[in-house]
């Protein structure tokens, strides 16, 4: 569930 | 060498990317990679440590940096390329060379040091697609703006075939 989550926080940088 | 005994994985890096190194250092480079692979949670605390190195307004430090970033995804394995894959590390590396964020101050050196790192990772690690992604990106951005040629000696290849001594 963690690694889940981490996976959902992950965005790249807005350009 | 009983001096290294309790060093951290700030310490080791801090002498790694030392401004007074007058070459780069790899008894230093190499115990980072070490330390990194005997802590537990090494992978993430290194790329933090790393990130901040990178964004250095020094020049040199920030080079060491990406020497020392290099070495580690040769020496540490899939943990460390795991983390190197997410968008929270790799949004550093855009930082530096984009000029919405850090770009402008930063020097050509360090910026094309981190292009071709990113390219060679996008040819050596496929599977890393956040890696790919991020590269993407910076060429939509016009900021990178042909793939940069990699020499064969420093593409990231676990093992290479060794020459032949005598052909």
């Amino acid at each position: 569930l963690g690694e889940e989550s981490e996976e959902r926080d992950d965005h790249l940088l807005p350009m | 060498m009983a001096e290294a005994e309790g060093e951290s994985l700030e310490s080791w890096l801090n002498k790694a990317t030392n401004p007074l190194n007058r070459q780069e250092d790899w008894e230093y480079i190499i115990g980072f990679c070490d330390q990194i692979n005997k802590e537990l949670e090494g992978p993430q605390i290194a790329v933090r440590l790393l990130a901040h190195k990178i964004q250095s307004p020094q020049e040199w430090e920030a080079v060491q940096a990406l020497t020392v970033l290099e070495a580690c995804m040769k020496n540490c394995g899939r943990r460390f390329h795991n983390e190197v894959g997410k968008f929270r590390f790799l949004n550093e590396l855009i930082k530096v060379v984009s000029p919405k964020y850090l770009g402008d101050r930063v020097s050509e050196k360090v910026k094309t040091k981190i292009i071709e790192l990113l390219y060679s990772w996008t040819v050596a690690l496929p599977d890393e697609s956040k890696i790919k992604d991020a590269y993407y990106m910076l060429k939509r951005q016009g900021i990178v703006l042909s793939d940069p040629v990699i020499p064969v000696e420093r593409t990231l290849i676990p093992s290479p075939p060794p020459r032949p001594k005598n052909p």
